[in-house]
């Protein structure tokens, strides 16, 4: 464990909670899109499926079970709060699961570190997680206007994904024989989504204007 | 048992 890895989960735990704390405090999750939601769930699910029977550590197990928690709670509320389900805009929030889960699914298949259940579906977690947020940025992109709160919850996610690069970096300069090829791929390639978003987040606030994307 | 990988990061 290092700085970079215990920043970038802590940032990862914040953005959820900044998310949660909107939806509750607003009974609103307009410009939530919950396709992104329900994948990050199927990420965690697929990922901590290890959780009751491989113990890491304590630092690990509380953060799995509080992913899966907090996720949970965020799904729950766009999908069956009595107020919070009516701000969902499904209209906009039109991205295919299966554009995503079904090439996943494949290349988890095909390429991953060994040939057994959990082994898969934790590799399909990590290129799920990879492009998880594109229904989020679509939804972003095709309602322009994005509230200070969901804007901070995407940059937060970004930042968090930039500091796991960092850590990966760290790891690989500090530990013998360290590497992970798959994961710094799929952790390249999340991370490069959001340099767009980035862009115009840093533009927006060097103004001191609302987020606003281009068309 | 070297069927397990072990993944340490979250």
């Amino acid at each position: 464990m290092n700085l970079f890895r215990f920043a970038g989960d802590i940032l990862h735990l914040l953005s959820i909670l900044v998310l949660l704390l909107k939806i509750h405090a607003t009974k609103s999750c307009a410009g939530i899109s919950l396709k992104t939601q329900e994948l990050y769930l199927a990420v965690f699910i697929t990922r901590y499926l290890d959780l009751f029977w491989n113990f890491h550590s304590l630092y690990n197990s509380v953060f799995k079970v509080v992913y899966i928690g907090t996720t949970s709670m965020i799904v729950w509320y766009m999908r069956r709060h009595r107020n919070v389900k009516l701000t969902y805009d499904r209209d906009h929030d039109t991205f295919r699961y299966l554009f995503l889960v079904a090439p996943c699914a494949v290349l988890s298949l095909l390429i991953n570190a060994r040939y057994n259940l959990f082994e898969i579906l934790w590799t399909f977690s990590i290129y799920l997680e990879a492009v998880a947020i594109l229904p989020q940025l679509v939804l972003l992109q095709r309602t322009k206007n994005v509230d200070n709160l969901t804007g901070n919850y995407v940059f937060l996610l970004g930042l968090y994904r930039a500091f796991y690069i960092l850590n990966w970096v760290y790891r690989f300069a500090t530990e013998p024989g360290y590497s992970a090829w798959l994961v710094w791929i799929s952790g390249l390639i999340q991370t490069g989504l959001y340099l767009d978003f980035f862009y115009y987040y840093v533009q927006a606030w060097k103004q001191s204007k609302k987020l606003q994307l281009p068309s | 048992d070297d069927d397990e990988v072990e993944h340490d990061e979250l």
